[in-house]
């Protein structure tokens, strides 16, 4: 997805 | 997972370890702004909602149950324990810490990535959570003598966002697409923050003095 993640870190 | 975000969540865990250590201990607060602890307990909750409804990890869910069992038992602490609470000097620690809520609140309502309910939540911890600090620096400068625990907490504290700057440096230069500019910017203002701090920590450490900070 183009989105990269963010909401993994704490 | 890279080795610098372990590296930032293991001296983070570091830093509120050494906070429980020592009031559990030594059964004091002396030095600890209540404030900025509960400023931090505000940044868990709004930054955790997701823990019930989104699973990326066993290590993530548990850092983050420890991370907020943590941070609301120093209140309850230094509020509630009946001799804990006589430690806390209530008196020096007057920083109007509502007056930092708003307008990050304010901020987070205008600038976020998505407009929801979580995410705008989550961007609020995050620009809590750069200015969370301000009322123990404060304490720290009126207090002048800073025992070396509380000094500790503070100086691990501002290296763990340091390590995450490093995370996203890496993460921005191995993932496609990984450009979080409400983040970077909010992670590089609160490591700032502790900018002065961290030159007189290493000052009092190469001359192996006791830490003073400036009034």
């Amino acid at each position: 997805p183009n989105k990269s993640y963010m909401k993994d870190e704490l | 997972m890279n080795i610098f975000r372990l590296a930032g969540d293991m001296t983070h865990l570091a830093s509120v370890l050494v906070l429980l250590l020592k009031i559990h201990t030594i059964k004091s607060c002396a030095g600890v702004s209540l404030k900025t602890q509960e400023l931090y307990a505000i940044v868990f909750a709004t930054r955790y909602l997701d823990i019930f409804t989104s699973f990326y990890s066993i290590y993530n869910t548990l850092m983050k149950l420890i991370f907020l069992g943590s941070s609301f038992s120093i209140v309850w602490y230094m509020r509630y324990h009946k001799t804990v609470r006589r430690t806390y000097d209530r008196e020096q620690d007057t920083f109007r810490h509502w007056f930092l809520v708003l307008p990050c609140l304010l901020l987070a309502l205008l600038i976020h990535e998505k407009f929801t309910f979580l995410e705008v939540l989550w961007t609020f911890s995050l620009y809590l959570e750069a200015v969370a600090i301000l009322p123990q620096l404060v304490l720290l400068q009126r207090t002048r003598n800073i025992d070396n625990l509380t000094g500790q907490y503070v100086f691990l504290l501002g290296g763990y966002r340091g390590f995450y700057i490093l995370n996203w440096i890496y993460r921005y230069l191995t993932e496609p697409h990984f450009v979080h500019w409400i983040t970077w910017i909010a992670g590089l203002v609160q490591t700032l923050l502790y900018a002065d701090f961290f030159y007189y920590y290493f000052q009092s450490w190469k001359n192996n003095k006791k830490l003073q900070l400036p009034a």
